[in-house]
């Protein structure tokens, strides 16, 4: 696991941060679904807690879908490629190539799309740089920088969890001999698309 | 960026399959001394990602740079640090990622924590 440079993090009086959706997108609530759950993964060993926000601008993590360029200097460049990116701490903000085939329930694994990338994998992905990590080099890390399409990867590895354990400390409750179970693979109809 | 009127919702095309750095295959098997028409958008890939910190005019030249970048690439994600690109690397590189930078700035925080540490042997009196 790395960091970004200076190592920066979510100051201890903001650790109960709240998360908005770029109202433009209008994301239906099973699409939002997928980022509660994103976020749970990396509440559920540390100390940081998420709740959503309908207040977009005053939400301390912004989260969109875009196409192109759209204003931050790091354009998308249309399907595949670049899935998405995310800003340091403090910054919060959380972009996704809107013009991705984003699968959002069902297993991807099976999808008849060459290009379906699954939102969840990413989205736990993209948070872990919003709160502070950096890319890692062992494959099986949900920071490792490049996923496959088709591909569902969403559980925080070993990795994961010591380096976001060591910007935060532990969740109180986390057990490190039990791992998160997913749960997601109940149905093989190749997914459902925003 | 709190301004930006550029914003859609989402609209994918499933009947579409084209991938910006598919045609990094092309470049298997290529070597420093090559030039190879196209390779200038896989120097701006590495650049993309900070491996290659100069931006400006890439040549389709396989020159020194680029070898250099491949490397650090090679190390970063566990390949063979050959400087070649083999069809590992070709093959990693097309695939889709995070948008995020591996090195910022000329720090490569990805990999420079985790190599195998020197061992000295020293000899006390």
């Amino acid at each position: 696991y790395t960091f970004f440079t200076n190592k920066p993090t979510w100051p201890d009086s903001k650790h109960n941060l709240t998360y908005a959706f770029w109202p433009g997108n209008q994301l239906q609530s099973n699409a939002k679904v997928i980022f509660s759950r994103a976020f749970q993964r990396w509440s559920a060993v540390t100390p940081l807690n998420f709740t959503e926000t309908d207040f977009y601008l005053n939400a301390d993590i912004k989260i969109g879908f875009f196409k192109g360029d759209h204003g931050d200097g790091e354009s998308f460049d249309g399907q595949m490629g670049t899935l998405a990116h995310a800003f340091s701490p403090t910054s919060g903000l959380f972009h996704l190539d809107g013009a991705e085939d984003w699968v959002i329930d069902g297993d991807v694994t099976t999808s008849t799309s060459t290009v379906a990338i699954d939102l969840e994998s990413v989205a736990v992905h993209e948070i872990g740089h919003v709160l502070g990590m950096g890319h890692s080099s062992v494959e099986e890390a949900i920071m490792y920088p490049s996923i496959s399409a088709r591909t569902r990867k969403t559980e925080l590895a070993t990795d994961d969890i010591q380096g976001i354990q060591e910007l935060y400390g532990s969740n109180p409750n986390y057990n490190a001999s039990s791992t998160p179970s997913d749960t997601q693979k109940e149905t093989s109809d190749g997914g459902v698309r925003i | 960026y709190q301004n930006s009127n550029t914003a859609t919702a989402p609209s994918p095309d499933p009947t579409t399959t084209s991938n910006p750095w598919d045609l990094f295959h092309n470049f298997s098997g290529r070597h420093k001394g090559d030039q190879v028409s196209g390779l200038a958008n896989l120097k701006q890939y590495l650049h993309q990602f900070g491996y290659i910190n100069s931006s400006s005019n890439f040549t389709d030249n396989f020159d020194d740079t680029l070898e250099s970048a491949l490397k650090q690439y090679q190390k970063n994600f566990n390949l063979n640090a050959t400087g070649i690109l083999d069809n590992s690397t070709v093959q990693l590189m097309a695939i889709p990622r995070c948008g995020n930078a591996d090195i910022v700035n000329g720090t490569n925080s990805m990999n420079s924590g985790k190599s195998a540490r020197t061992t000295l042997h020293t000899v006390s009196h």
